[in-house]
């Protein structure tokens, strides 16, 4: 059974599809095969990983969900990426409309359970990394109530996504209540810009105040890197891109340390 | 009666609440009475300019909403905020859960009309900005309908942000069938930072892509400036902070542009 990992964050554009597109190459490369679920129907993850966008057509979660009940499944909807050890399951904006619809059934929340249940296709991954949308809504309950585990990225800049916090991890807990397995693996610092002594103390506030309230703060923390918004504007990994450069080391960092600690368990 | 501006883009972090408070701030200083409508249920332009946090139990836009039917209205709603011509209309969670309820019925894009529909208070304002959250949910589509015009905040290097107009470009066609005076003002620019050559290559390719579609792009780019992020932390506008900071002056010559173009109609 793979180890199950939500990335969310209700607050945008704090590098929820950054952490998944490269993370997961990140482990790939490292020998684990990963399966990305892009649970946002903007489809972000989907523009990078899917080499070839018309198979969206037939391979999407949004088809899964749409399915008749005894039908679907997730590991049918895997598409291969330019990582042999990385597959994705893309997402449309159909997605906005399923959820919608979904809006009062327990697919709301169990739809991904649903899918998931006899999916024996699923156990030939080690990893399965969901990306969310920036809102609290069917999305986000539905990876969270697979998930063992959710990772919430938030840049060190940001006073908006630290002051979401609180209600993000009131969801986790909620999930929590249906979900026991679920648990915060912990805070990622993201978008860290050290040559603003701003940016560096609220780092070291940031992580204070987290470990007084016994949330863990990843050891790594990805830098802000210019090469991460060039490769995602050449449609790739920065492994892909450029593996030299800080986003690819930090991201690969990354990988190890959150290996270890599924490891452990 | 007031310009109606939305300020959209379902794409997040762009700096949608960011332009909100500092355009707003900037347009009370120039002598226009401004009101600010929070339509994010995450309610991060509240955090910054409602200095009372505790009056959005009795003000808020969710409030206005659930009133009944023939009571609601939008003005008697507004809140003062550190600038005698910014008022500010509070937002909170709850308004997720209005969202849902709202879903199939007229409200969920008729609400904010049904409130200004005899609301003469708005007349007080020459200009009502509202921020909105990153999706194409109701609270976008009921703020598109109560507009004149929309401005999409793209940051220079956000791939994802531009793939995302076209989608939001056809929310706008959609809502103009029903409000036939709304209109595109045009692009910001934000956070572009000079100090990377694909940044400033990419501002470029931005400004004569939109350009050869028509599209205005604002004379005015907003720079990335870290006091934009320090501002935020003390929860004030930037020129609360340090009016002679880049964020202000930026700020400051958007509010002059802005202002041309509406007295120009
Ligand atoms: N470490 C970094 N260095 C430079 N740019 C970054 C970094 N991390 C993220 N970005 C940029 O920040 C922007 C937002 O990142 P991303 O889209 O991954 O966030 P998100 O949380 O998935 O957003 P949304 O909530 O809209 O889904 C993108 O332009 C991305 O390239
Ligand atoms: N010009 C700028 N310089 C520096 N930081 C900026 C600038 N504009 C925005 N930011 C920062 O980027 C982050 C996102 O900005 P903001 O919250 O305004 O975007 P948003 O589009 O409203 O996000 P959401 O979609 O989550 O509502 C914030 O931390 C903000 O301080
Ligand atoms: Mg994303
Ligand atoms: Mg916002």
């Amino acid at each position: 059974m793979p180890g199950i990992i939500t990335i969310g964050n209700q607050k945008g554009g704090v590098g929820k599809t950054t952490t998944v597109v490269n993370l997961a190459d990140a482990l790939g490369r490292d020998g684990y095969r990963v399966l990305v679920i892009d649970a946002d129907p903007q489809a972000n993850c989907t523009s990078i990983l899917l080499k070839e966008i018309g198979l969206r057509e037939q391979f999407s979660l949004v088809k899964a969900l749409e399915a008749p009940i005894e039908d679907g499944n997730l590991s049918s909807m895997a598409c291969t990426t330019s990582n042999d050890n990385v597959d994705v399951i893309p997402n449309t904006i159909r997605c906005m409309l399923w959820e919608r619809t979904a809006a009062n059934t327990p697919d709301s929340i169990l739809g991904f359970l649903r899918l998931a249940k006899h999916d024996t296709g699923l156990n030939k991954y080690d990893f399965v990394l969901i990306d969310t949308p920036p809102n609290i809504g069917a999305m986000v309950n539905n990876a969270l109530m697979l998930s063992d585990y959710a990772i919430v990225p938030i840049p060190t800049s940001d006073q908006f996504a630290l002051d979401g916090l609180a209600t993000f991890l009131r969801i986790l807990q909620n999930i929590r209540s249906q979900n026991g397995k679920l648990r915060l693996m912990g805070v990622l610092l993201t978008k860290y810009d050290s040559r603003a002594s701003v940016y560096v103390k609220n780092r070291e506030r940031i992580i204070s105040f987290f470990s007084s309230k016994g949330i863990y703060v990843f050891k790594t923390t990805i830098r802000h890197n210019v090469d991460i918004d060039r490769a995602h504007m050449k449609r790739k990994t920065i492994f892909e891109f450029d593996p030299a450069k800080y986003g690819a080391k930090d991201h690969a960092a990354l990988a190890k340390e959150i290996a270890q600690i599924v490891e452990k368990e």
